[in-house]
């Protein structure tokens, strides 16, 4: 549906935002390796069934494509020149194995197949995307203000969040028997982790 | 039950 186009489309807008950003700037200052390593996780941990479910040319062309691109990101982050020195690891302080572990432990525990590993490790991806986020969040607070483009690419995920949400609204009422906990539960907590920047972001422009 | 099925969202 349009609804989740609209997502994914932001979802992806996000990615070339930041890789942009990262590329005229030449600075990747602001930017959460962290964050960005717990999304190549995300992904990868979620995308393994590419290999065997093809529900659409779509879908498994935006699971090469969510892959690559922030695995592109994290290269960018760690290997580019001049790109790699102007990273502040100091900043970038948030204590991230504490966002994985727990993730571990519920996608072991919580997942819609017990016998599938598989299922336990989209369940992981699922809850742990809801908090990757979090160290990008707590840098632009350390930071005090994110730059322009910053913001701009933590506006465009929160919004791909957004889209989701209702979208699940829409299937649910239009599809019979549509009903998926572990996405809404994990989507809904990611989405209010946003409220905060949305209100912020949202303020900033008006002031400009 | 938690829902579920095909995974077809991203």
């Amino acid at each position: 549906n349009a609804i989740r186009l609209a997502g994914d489309m932001s979802h992806m807008a996000s990615f070339f935002v930041l890789l942009f950003k990262i590329n005229k700037s030449k600075s990747v200052a602001g930017i959460s390796l962290k964050t960005q390593e717990l999304y190549v996780l995300v992904f990868c941990t979620r995308y393994v069934d590419i290999f065997w479910n093809h529900l659409s040319l779509y879908n498994s062309l935006m699971k090469v494509i969510f892959i690559a691109l922030s695995v592109m990101i994290v290269y960018v982050m760690r290997r580019g020149v001049p790109q790699r020195s102007t990273y502040n690891p100091e900043l970038d302080s948030f204590p991230h194995h504490w966002l994985v572990l727990p993730c571990v432990l519920l996608g072991v525990a919580i997942n819609q197949d017990p016998t599938s590993p598989f299922e336990m490790a989209w369940a992981f991806s699922i809850y742990l995307e809801a908090v990757a986020i979090m160290p990008q969040l707590h840098m632009v607070q350390k930071h005090g203000e994110a730059e322009n483009l910053t913001s701009h690419y933590i506006f465009l995920l929160g919004l791909y969040r957004v889209f989701y949400l209702v979208n699940w609204v829409y299937r649910y009422m239009t599809e019979d028997g549509y009903w998926q906990a572990i996405v809404w539960v994990s989507g809904a907590v990611q989405a209010v982790l946003y409220l905060d920047f949305f209100y912020n972001y949202v303020k900033s422009k008006q002031k400009d | 039950a938690l829902g579920g099925g095909t995974h077809d969202e991203l």
